[in-house]
């Protein structure tokens, strides 16, 4: 509802002496915190509706300053490079947010930065609003430039608000997810550039201990979520690839940088990659804890069991069982996986289970629960293993592949030879997508693959596993550690009499690409 | 086939960050730092 | 809210569902791609602070001259090189002022150009020899500051021969 008759015309006069304040150059601080205390006593900071109002329109008149003084710069080559924009304004109602959180006088008790969460609250409002209205002419620019004048302003913080730091990413952090792609397109540019801003990112990557690890980690899937239904092709409008090209470089900053980030959140990340994006999935599966060095998977007679590392957990941070249960599918698994009662429906039903229904189906460009089956296949292996290493079975491989004859595996198997090839494909997926760096999970699933592929009496089964490995490993690097030593071990080993595949030699291109592949693997 | 991930402008064999000088996810350059200039002592 | 993914449906549900759909999106997209973020967006113009102002003598002018800040002043530092090297001086210790800008302002006009990898001024000293769309070659004028074998130190103009200028490095 419209503001109070009279309160516009205030504002603007308010914003005005404002404007005079900043032009002062130099440390004008006493000016600003007395003109702070003045927009107190005139109630406009007491965080009520009077305040939203206020910053609401505050940010309206700079945002409109800065796009009124838009000079598009026609001659420019650049499509993008065209307009100049003033951000004189932008700048001067960041200022004020800043010196009202600096300046402002706190109740007893609450603490400086208590006006954030509701200064972010109208921006997020006015930003989608603003969308909404004015679609394919809005201007994210303005916006963009206030978040950065925050994070620079905010985020390195002066000793005022000592040990805020991490309460302001977080408050910034749900604010971008709440002007995430899926909600505002137009944003989706200057919004990936601040989500991986260099003062933002790092920051609440490593402030308070990992705390903020699932903010972002939130913004990453609110970001491939957006993107999921663009990347299913693989010709990509050129606004795609450009998010898409951005997209790896932020990967590729935190594969360098941060890949305990990438390693602990795979999973998640895996539901919301669609299996076409190889490449990028990739990245995230390369990912090893920096104290950690890898073997080269070519070493010869390289013994992956007596590896230190190759039986101990990786943390995985996401709920893996959280789909499961959301498909009430987890009490029958653990019945099953207990007690393996025969002739149970358990096994016949599960197909079915695992699909969608059409209408889902068609939003999701695929016939089956992505995120189910992978929940499905990774928990079992979980629960494989915990088993295997419960005290009556001790660790060695022996006990593991006589273990492997049990429930988990009869589930593997009946689920290759029930699913259909889009099914199959995506069930060799969810346990490829487990093949990463050296630890327990990489080994009981390169181990379930070869087995799977060994035990196989149907050579198209066999071809699909190989495929599956295969189109991981022609894209460009990175390759994971884990995809690595499982085709090895595939085409080495006689045990899987591998070459003697008519598919290894359908066509002169196959023949020549698995030798390449097989010589770059040493 | 993906695409050279070495082409996108970061050193992915730096030993240093990458986020430091991170520009942005449009950008295939570093971040350019503060031009330094060397005042020469007779300035002084 | 900070748990795992829900399944797909919960995905595609959001697409299709209280948000925008694919086609929408897309539009949104296309139109952002004419609106990305400019490096100067991201960048704040620095304030500069002279860092050590050199003490004068109380007869010397205490404060700036006026007209040091009117662009008229520059234009007539013509080419000839003692006014162009107080055209150089400004750019290099009065770095973010406005007396820089109208120094550069001026050195273009005198046909120097800027690389910005060395941060030196270039000047043609004849015709280039080869000049492509990404480069030129031949013999340049430049304006340095020089250590010399015998501990001479200086600014100086240098000349350089078969100097390639990548148009990618010019300012």
């Amino acid at each position: 509802d419209s503001d109070p008759a009279g309160f516009p015309g205030q504002v603007s006069s308010l914003f005005s002496d404002w404007f005079k304040i900043c032009e002062f150059p130099g440390n004008n601080d006493v000016a600003c915190a007395r003109y702070v205390q003045h927009l107190h006593q005139r109630g406009m900071l007491k965080g009520d509706e009077i305040s939203d109002r206020f910053f609401r329109r505050i940010m309206e008149l700079a945002v409109s300053h800065c796009l009124s003084t838009e000079v598009i710069n026609s001659s420019s080559s650049q499509p993008h490079q065209g307009q100049s924009l003033s951000f004189l304004a932008i700048d001067s109602y960041a200022k004020l947010v800043f010196s009202i959180l600096k300046f402002c006088p706190s109740d007893q008790g609450s603490n400086k930065l208590s006006l954030l969460p509701k200064v972010l609250n109208v921006t997020v409002r006015v930003i989608q609003k603003d969308a909404e209205e004015k679609r394919a002419s809005f201007n994210p620019r303005p916006y963009f430039r206030l978040f950065i004048n925050w994070m620079l302003d905010l985020c390195s913080l002066d000793p005022v608000f000592d040990g805020a730091n991490y309460q302001v990413l977080t408050a910034l952090a749900s604010s971008f997810h709440h002007l995430q792609p899926l909600k505002v397109a137009g944003f989706s540019f200057a919004w990936l550039e601040l989500i991986s801003h260099r003062s933002f990112m790092p920051k609440l990557l490593t402030t308070n201990a990992q705390k903020g690890w699932p903010y972002f980690q939130r913004l990453l899937v609110d970001l491939f979520q957006f993107m999921e239904p663009f990347l299913r092709n693989a010709e990509l409008a050129e606004p795609v690839h450009i998010l898409y090209k951005g997209t790896l470089r932020v990967l590729l900053v935190l594969l360098h940088d941060f890949p305990e980030f990438l390693c602990d959140y795979h999973f998640s990340f895996c539901d919301v990659i669609p299996p076409s994006c190889i490449q990028m999935r990739n990245i995230i599966l390369s990912a090893f804890p920096r104290n950690m060095r890898l073997p080269d998977p070519s070493t010869p007679n390289l013994k992956i069991d007596l590896l230190a590392e190759i039986s101990q957990s990786p943390r995985i941070l996401s709920e893996v069982d959280a789909t499961l249960k959301a498909r009430q599918m987890k009490n029958d698994t653990d019945e099953y996986l207990k007690s393996k009662q025969q002739g149970s429906t358990f096994l016949t039903e599960l197909k079915q289970k695992l699909m969608l229904s059409p209408a889902d189906a068609a939003r999701a460009g695929t016939r089956y629960n992505v995120p189910l089956i992978n929940s499905l296949v990774l928990y079992i292996g979980m629960q494989a293993i915990q088993q295997a290493r419960s005290p009556s079975h001790s660790q060695s491989m022996a006990s593991m592949s006589s273990f492997l004859v049990s429930a988990a595996l009869d589930i593997f198997q009946s689920l290759i030879m029930d699913l259909d090839t889009e099914g199959r494909y995506l069930f060799l997926n969810a346990v490829a997508n487990q093949l990463r760096y050296p630890n327990n999970h990489t080994h009981y699933f390169s181990f379930i693959l070869l087995y799977l592929f060994a035990e196989s009496n149907q050579e198209v089964i066999q071809e699909q596993i190989t495929r599956v490995l295969l189109e991981r490993l022609i894209v460009n690097r990175p390759h994971p550690w884990g995809l690595l030593i499982t085709f090895i071990e595939l085409i080495k080993y006689p045990r899987y009499n591998f070459w003697s595949k008519t598919f290894t030699r359908c066509a002169p291109e196959i023949e020549k690409l698995f030798e390449s592949v097989s010589r770059s693997c040493g | 086939l993906g695409i050279d991930l070495t082409t996108l402008g970061l050193n992915l064999n730096s030993s240093d960050t990458l986020h430091k000088k991170f520009a942005s996810p449009w950008s295939d350059e570093p971040v350019r730092g503060e031009p330094e200039y060397v005042v020469p002592e007779c300035y002084y | 809210d900070l748990g795992a993914i829900g399944d797909n449906i919960s995905a595609s549900t959001a697409n299709s569902g209280g948000m925008h759909d694919q086609i929408y999106n897309l539009q949104m997209l296309e139109a952002a791609y004419y609106r990305l973020p400019q490096p100067k967006d991201s960048e704040r113009a620095r304030t500069y602070t002279p860092r050590h102002p050199v003490i004068t003598p109380q007869s010397y002018p205490q404060v700036q001259a006026p007209i040091v800040n009117n662009p008229a002043f520059w234009e007539r530092l013509g080419p000839d090189s003692y006014a162009t090297d107080m055209l150089f001086f400004s750019f290099y210790y009065q770095q973010n002022t406005y007396q820089q800008y109208l120094a550069a302002k001026e050195l273009k006009k005198q046909s120097w150009r800027y690389h910005r990898k060395f941060n030196s001024w270039f000047q043609r000293h004849e015709e280039p020899k080869v000049a492509t769309d990404d480069f030129e070659q031949g013999t340049y004028v430049y304006f340095d500051f020089h250590i010399s074998s015998d501990e001479q130190q200086g600014w100086c103009q240098r000349i350089k021969t078969e100097f390639i200028f990548e148009y990618s490095f010019l300012e």
